[in-house]
């Protein structure tokens, strides 16, 4: 099975 | 004032085309040399980020910064109205507009329609995202992509994309079976736009959801050729663009083994 990851954990927030 | 005169209305019904699946509303910031565009799905594994630079314009004069929000089924009903050589006009005050007028000019200049389209208030996280040195660019037919994508689709929910050496091999599995597609790097470049180009540092093994990447292609009419640009543990990065003066960029964040 493989999880979904989150697209905003990769970027900061501005 | 903002003001900003596009020749072919067709490029931003095929703009709006490309994202208005992705992005219910969206904040298109305007500023004295572009148009910018960011956006997340609601489920939040993609974003869209769209540029479209001043000079795409026919006329365009952005005294002040402004943002606006846009509902996009909102503006894309008042697109429908447009024919692809219909000029453009997106028209919207200087401070806290809560409408933005388009007008619509027929090329022989018979006709004109003028629309209102109400903004939105959005409420988003604007995100920073950061340079990033990817193991794998691959450069593609747009219409390649999106054969690959659609036909995909029907063996499993998500697609492994794997970069050795000079293939790119896109992978699918489920109940019906398995599906692989290799594209080999191309030995002579007879028409760019038919190429592929696998321009590899490392290796690259990654699962990414077809659903959103089918999203991704609405964009195929923009652009003849896309970039896929891929690195371990990062977004996919899904990159048309739009003539040498903007892009639209799709990132997707992978999925990960448990």
């Amino acid at each position: 099975f493989r999880q979904q990851q989150d697209i905003r954990s990769f970027f900061t927030r501005k | 004032m903002f003001e900003a005169k596009l020749q072919q209305g067709g490029l931003l019904k095929k703009i709006l085309e490309s994202v208005k699946d992705l992005v219910v509303d969206g904040l298109w910031d305007c500023d004295g040399a572009a148009i910018t565009l960011q956006g997340m799905d609601s489920s939040h594994v993609a974003l869209v980020e769209m540029l479209l630079r001043a000079e795409a314009f026919e006329h365009y004069r952005c005294d002040r910064n402004v943002t606006l929000g846009m509902n996009h089924n909102h503006l894309s009903k008042i697109l429908k109205c447009a024919n692809n050589d219909d000029i453009v006009i997106l028209k919207a005050a200087d401070q806290n507009p809560d409408s933005c007028s388009l007008i619509l000019e027929s090329k022989n200049g018979e006709k004109t329609s003028d629309f209102v389209v109400s903004l939105v208030r959005i409420d988003t996280d604007q995100l920073g995202i950061p340079e990033t040195e990817y193991s794998a660019h691959v450069k593609m037919s747009s219409g390649e992509f999106q054969r690959i994508c659609r036909d995909l689709s029907q063996f499993g929910d998500a697609v492994q994309i794997t970069c050795s050496k000079q293939d790119v091999k896109f992978s699918s599995s489920g109940e019906t079976g398995k599906a692989n597609i290799t594209l080999t790097h191309s030995a002579t470049v007879d028409k760019e736009e038919e190429s592929v180009t696998v321009d590899l540092k490392e290796p690259v093994d990654l699962t990414f959801a077809l659903r959103f990447l089918n999203l991704f292609t609405k964009a195929t009419p923009i652009s003849d050729t896309v970039t896929l640009s891929l690195s371990q543990e990062a977004p996919l990065v899904v990159e048309y663009k739009i003539g040498d003066s903007g892009h639209i960029r799709y990132f997707l964040a992978p999925k990960i083994q448990e």
